[in-house]
């Protein structure tokens, strides 16, 4: 099934 | 000085019951154009993106940015006081620490006014960057919303597939699988039962079920929702608020081991 991505490794701190 | 008088109050309460699940505490960014939000849920894999321009409201003042935080849960309780025809005012002072809600009924025979204690957060905003999307489908929310909770009872992720003929939804779990496939359909009567598909590649992604579920508590916000999909990237769910803005989901989706 994968692994859950998390959403801060797709957008950056701002 | 913070204010916002708002004549559909409803919105502001659709809104709420749309993301007070999902997120817990959030700031409400202020500003002169509007009403902003940004938020993660606490798992951090989705994330809420909330705009209300000031020029859907009815009278919209703010001298100076204010960062309002707010508990969702307490302020989804304060909302349901209003009445769905309500017309609903936010007020708040530059150093205050409390939030006003004003409810006036559509003909100003009852004047309600609910103050709420604000709360100090942190908030960490990330930066979206603009993306041209190998895929963007717009449909109708209602059905979005049916798939997605038919899909649920079947399994938990689905697969997310878009080519020129449509869009699919699969699940798969122990009783079974189910492939939901929605064509592009553009001669219906209805511009709002239009199902519309622009895309530049095929894309296929895996996203938790759980989410996409929670997302269409949105439903009641637009008759059509958008989902815009590229490879290795968050599925963007976007209900828009007419005259005001968008309400946007944001899910990172399943990666391959």
């Amino acid at each position: 099934k994968g692994a859950q991505g998390n959403i801060m490794s797709f957008f950056k701190k701002k | 000085m913070f204010e916002g008088r708002l004549l559909q109050g409803s919105l502001l309460k659709k809104v709420l019951e749309a993301i007070k699940d999902l997120v817990t505490d959030t700031n409400f960014d202020c500003s002169e154009t509007g009403i902003a939000l940004q938020a993660m849920d606490s798992s951090h894999v989705a994330l809420v993106s909330l705009l209300l321009k000031d020029t859907g409201f009815d009278h919209f003042r703010c001298d100076r940015n204010l960062a309002l935080g707010i508990n969702l849960q307490n302020m989804s309780k304060m909302l349901k006081c209003a009445g769905n025809d309500d017309i609903i005012t936010l007020k708040a002072e530059d150093e205050g620490d409390t939030i006003t809600f004003m409810f006036e009924s559509p003909n100003q025979d009852k004047i309600s006014d609910f103050e709420m204690k604000l709360m100090d957060i942190d908030s960490e905003h990330l930066g979206i960057p603009d993306t041209d999307y190998q895929a963007i489908v717009t449909m109708p929310s209602a059905e979005f919303q049916r798939i997605v909770r038919d899909l649920s009872s079947i399994g938990d992720t689905a697969v997310i597939g878009v080519t020129k003929e449509g869009i699919s939804f699969s699940t798969g779990g122990d009783i079974g699988k189910a492939n939901i496939v929605c064509r592009q359909n553009t001669n219906v009567d209805k511009e709002e039962d239009q199902t519309t598909v622009e895309i530049h590649e095929p894309v296929s992604l895996t996203f938790a079920l759980r989410y996409l579920n929670s997302f269409t508590k949105a439903t009641a916000l637009s008759p059509q929702v958008t989902l815009s999909l590229s490879k290795e990237l968050p599925i963007v769910v976007e209900y828009k608020i007419e005259k005001m803005g968008f309400l946007r989901f944001y899910l990172a989706p399943k990666i391959e081991e």
